[in-house]
C-alpha cells in the first residue's frame, strides 16, 4: 500500500 | 511515533546543536572533520527529497528543515567563517570521502526498497550516514584533539544511536509488517563505527587529561 514507500523516520 | 524514536530524534538534534554552538562559541573547529560534517549534510539533503512531496506530520517536516539547516550551518561555519576556517586541520582531514559517497551510491542502486529516484537516494542516505563518521575517526586517531568534540557531543551522538536501536526493537515487536531492514542493518553498522569512534575518543580524552599539568 501507499505507506510502504513513505519513510516516516527521520 | 514512539518515545524511543522521539528521544532519538531529540538527542540527534541536540548533538548537532552542541557541536554548532561549540564551534561558534570558541570560533574554532580544530579536531573536527569537515568531511564528516559534509557527509552528514549530504545525508539530510538526499534523505529529505520528499520534504515538499510527502507530508507526514508537522513534526516530521519541521525536523527535516531543522536538520538540513543545522548540519549545513556547521559546514558553512567550517568552510566560510573567516575565523573558524583558520583552525581547520586541513592537512590531517585527508580521508577521501568521495569513495564513501560512490560506494554508498552503488550499494543504493543495488539494494533499495523501490527503484525510484527518491527511494534510491533515501537508501543512499541511510548507507552514507552509517559510514559518515569514518573521516572523523581517522582525524581523531591522527590528531587526538578532542577540544571541540565535547563529551556532551559524543554522549548525545551515542544516545541517538541507542534510542534508535530501541525504537527498531519496539517497532519489530509491535508492528505486523516490519520492513525497516535497510535502516536497521545500516543503523547497526553505524552504531558499531560509533563504538569505534567512542573508543578512540576515550583514549584521546584520557591522554589529554594525563597531559594536563598538575594544577
Amino acid at each position: 500500500t501507499g505507506d510502504a514507500c513513505t519513510h516516516d523516520e527521520l | 511515533m514512539n518515545i524511543f524514536r522521539f528521544a532519538g530524534d531529540m538527542t540527534h538534534l541536540i548533538s548537532i546543536l552542541v557541536l554548532l554552538l561549540k564551534i561558534y562559541a570558541t570560533k574554532s573547529c580544530a579536531g573536527i572533520s569537515l568531511k564528516t560534517q559534509e557527509l552528514y549534510a549530504l545525508v539530510f539533503v538526499t534523505r529529505y527529497l520528499d520534504l515538499f512531496t510527502d507530508f507526514i506530520s508537522v513534526y516530521n517536516s519541521v525536523m527535516k528543515v531543522v536538520f538540513i539547516l543545522t548540519s549545513s550551518a556547521i559546514v558553512w561555519c567550517m568552510r566560510r567563517h573567516r575565523i573558524v576556517k583558520r583552525s581547520y586541520d586541513q592537512a590531517l582531514d585527508t580521508f577521501r570521502h568521495l569513495f564513501l559517497v560512490l560506494g554508498c551510491l552503488v550499494l543504493a542502486l543495488i539494494v533499495h526498497d523501490k527503484f525510484t529516484f527518491q527511494e534510491v537516494f533515501w537508501a543512499f542516505s541511510i548507507y552514507l550516514e552509517a559510514v559518515a563518521i569514518l573521516p572523523q575517526l581517522v582525524l581523531l586517531q591522527r590528531s587526538g584533539n578532542v577540544d571541540n568534540l565535547t563529551g556532551q557531543y559524543v554522549f548525545f551522538l551515542g544516545a541517538y544511536r541507542a534510542f534508535y536501536i530501541l525504537n527498531w526493537i519496539y517497532r519489530y515487536l509491535t508492528e505486523q509488517h516490519f520492513r525497516l531492514w535497510i535502516s536497521c542493518i545500516s543503523g547497526l553498522v553505524q552504531t558499531a563505527l560509533y563504538a569505534d569512534f567512542f573508543y578512540y575518543y576515550y583514549i584521546s580524552w584520557k591522554n589529554n587529561s594525563k597531559l594536563q599539568l598538575p594544577s
